[in-house]
């Protein structure tokens, strides 16, 4: 059929030692979930915008990975999310940062591109393209994750003592 | 971060990346993922990218872009390019991280210099595949 589709959920990996079989088996759980979004897009003679937003959209909701609801927390214990959306035949493209609210940023991105003459659009201004568009919200509960609350307490503590490392991992979430 | 590139059977490239950013990071700060050039890119006449690593080094070098150029100006492979530009460039300057490209063949890359990458592919011919490590 001639459609190829790739996927990442980001380079910040558990280290091997920290990995636990359960855990690997849910990201690729999880990852297979997000292929079958995208090529469902692709499979059924969909854009390649489609499965890509289709995909993005999927890996935003899982809280595996760092975007959407598995998004990290900034040192305020808030969260800012960006996302981008590029189109091959006219390198027409969208993007977003600094905001939350949106569930899905990647669908803000793409309403960027299509509603306005603008490529890059940040906070207020970008919420209000999310709900001209009307665009699912979410609060600040769904976005959250003890997880990442855990990470960002471990993170702030080992820059006050002085230990902070550079574990891709828990910079990257 | 997280990201996909695709190609549909007409041919058309499309890519696209949403991030939570960096834990612990300053309000205000902006990686390399919203950035058109850098962390994201789409050429239906070369490839189509998404990134995630340390993002002030993939804007530093304009990764994606950087990929692009050497594709349409000196004729490199997605995969020569790609690779270079993550193995050597991104090395020199110590950043790290990874991005998955395909070309307008439809080839796909994955590479990352640094422990492991969250990736998957799939292709209309069936092959299909999730990896970590």
């Amino acid at each position: 059929s001639g459609y190829s589709l790739a996927i990442h959920g980001g380079a910040g990996v558990l280290p091997r030692e920290r990995m636990t079989a359960e855990r690997e088996a849910a990201t690729h759980a999880a990852l297979g979930r997000v292929l079958s979004a995208g090529e469902a897009v692709l499979s059924g003679g969909g854009s390649a915008l489609d499965a890509v937003t289709e995909a993005v959209a999927a890996l935003e909701d899982e809280p595996l990975f760092n975007a959407g609801r598995g998004a990290v927390f900034t040192r305020d214990g808030k969260h800012e999310m960006d996302a981008a959306v590029m189109v091959g035949r006219d390198r027409s493209a969208g993007a977003v940062a600094g905001i939350c609210g949106p569930r899905n940023p990647v669908r803000l991105a793409r309403a960027v591109m299509e509603r306005t003459s603008h490529v890059l659009m940040i906070g207020e201004g970008a919420l209000g393209i999310a709900r001209d568009a009307g665009l699912a919200f979410e609060d600040d509960a769904y976005f959250f994750t003890q997880e990442r609350w855990d990470s960002l307490q471990e993170t702030l503590r080992m820059e006050q003592s002085g230990e902070l490392d550079d574990d891709p991992a828990r910079r990257h979430g | 971060t997280v990201g996909a590139v695709a190609r549909d059977a007409e041919g058309r490239l499309a890519a696209a990346t949403s991030t939570g950013g960096m834990t612990a990071k300053r309000a205000g700060r902006v990686g390399d993922s919203p950035v058109i050039g850098a962390g994201t890119f789409a050429d239906d006449g070369t490839c189509a990218i998404s990134a995630t690593g340390d993002g002030e080094a993939f804007l530093r070098l304009s990764v994606a872009h950087e990929i692009d150029a050497r594709m349409r100006l000196r004729g490199e492979s997605l995969r020569s390019a790609a690779e270079a530009v993550i193995g050597s460039d991104l090395e020199a300057i110590g950043g790290s991280g990874g991005l998955i490209a395909i070309d307008r063949d439809g080839a796909i890359v994955t590479p990352y210099n640094c422990e492991g990458m969250y990736r998957g592919w799939v292709l209309g011919s069936g092959e299909r595949e999730t990896a970590i490590y």
